[in-house]
C-alpha cells in the first residue's frame, strides 16, 4: 500500500535500481 | 581477457571476490559490454538495455546509476569499475558502503544532501512507473512524514548523518543494496571455467 510507506521505500521498488536485472542478460 | 595479477588485484581489493567470481563477472561484464558497442566497456545503452530490456526509455536513476559506476568519469563502465560498484551489493560487502552508495544515488543533484524536491521527484518517477495515482495531499503526506522520521534537525535536507540513522531505524530501505546473486555468482556464470587463470 503507497499510502503507508515512507518515501524512500516507494523509490527503492524503482526498476532502475533493481540491478537483479544485469544477471537475466 | 585478464591476466592472474589483475584478477587477483581485483578480487582482493573487492574484499568480497574471489579469483573465480571475478572471472565468472568478466563473462557477465563480456556479455553486456558487447551488447550494443562490441569494444569491451560497458556504454550508458549497454546497461539501460541490461537493466530494462530495451535500450532507449527514460529512468530517472539510470544516469545516477551509470555515473556511480563510471568513477573515472570516461563515459564507460571499465570492468575494474564494474567490480568496484557490484561489491558493494555482496551480501557480505560492510553496511556502511551499501548506506554510502545509497545516499550518493539518492542525492540526485550531487549537493551533498538529499533534498526534498528530490525526493518528491523519485516518488513521482516510481508512481508513474508503477502507474498508481496518489493525490498531491497524499503525496505531501508521504513526504512529511518521511522528513519529519529522517531529517531530524529540521532543516527540510537529509545530510549523510542523517540518512545513516535514518536507514538503520529502517534496514528494508537497504535491500535493493544487495543482490543474492553475487553470492553464487560462479553457478550463475560457469563458463568461466574455459578461461580461468587460477582454481580457487
Amino acid at each position: 500500500q503507497p499510502a503507508s510507506m515512507n518515501a524512500f521505500e516507494l523509490i527503492s521498488l524503482n526498476r532502475g535500481l533493481n540491478l537483479d536485472n544485469l544477471f537475466e542478460t | 581477457s585478464l591476466g592472474l595479477r589483475d584478477l587477483a588485484h581485483l578480487a582482493d581489493e573487492s574484499r568480497c571476490f574471489s579469483v573465480n567470481e571475478v572471472e565468472a563477472l568478466f563473462e557477465l561484464y563480456k556479455k553486456i559490454s558487447c551488447s550494443i558497442i562490441d569494444d569491451g566497456l560497458i556504454h550508458k545503452e549497454e546497461l539501460q538495455l541490461a537493466l530494462f530490456k530495451t535500450p532507449s526509455g527514460q529512468n530517472l536513476f539510470l544516469d545516477r546509476v551509470f555515473d556511480l559506476f563510471d568513477e573515472k568519469k570516461n563515459g564507460v563502465i571499465e570492468f575494474d569499475e564494474f567490480i568496484h560498484a557490484l561489491s558493494v551489493f555482496h551480501p557480505l560487502a560492510p553496511v556502511e558502503d551499501k548506506i554510502n552508495f545509497a545516499f550518493r544515488l539518492y542525492d540526485l543533484r550531487q549537493t551533498g544532501f538529499i533534498e526534498r524536491e528530490e525526493v518528491m521527484q523519485m516518488v513521482i518517477a516510481i508512481l508513474m512507473e508503477s502507474r498508481v495515482k496518489l493525490s498531491d495531499d497524499l503525496l505531501e503526506a508521504i513526504l512529511d512524514k518521511t522528513f519529519e522520521d529522517a531529517d531530524t534537525d529540521r532543516d527540510g535536507k537529509i545530510c549523510q548523518e542523517e540518512w545513516k540513522e535514518f536507514v538503520l531505524r529502517h534496514p528494508n530501505l537497504l535491500k535493493n543494496m544487495t543482490l543474492p546473486y553475487l553470492r553464487d555468482i560462479t553457478t550463475a556464470f560457469p563458463s568461466f571455467v574455459f578461461n580461468t587463470a587460477v582454481e580457487d
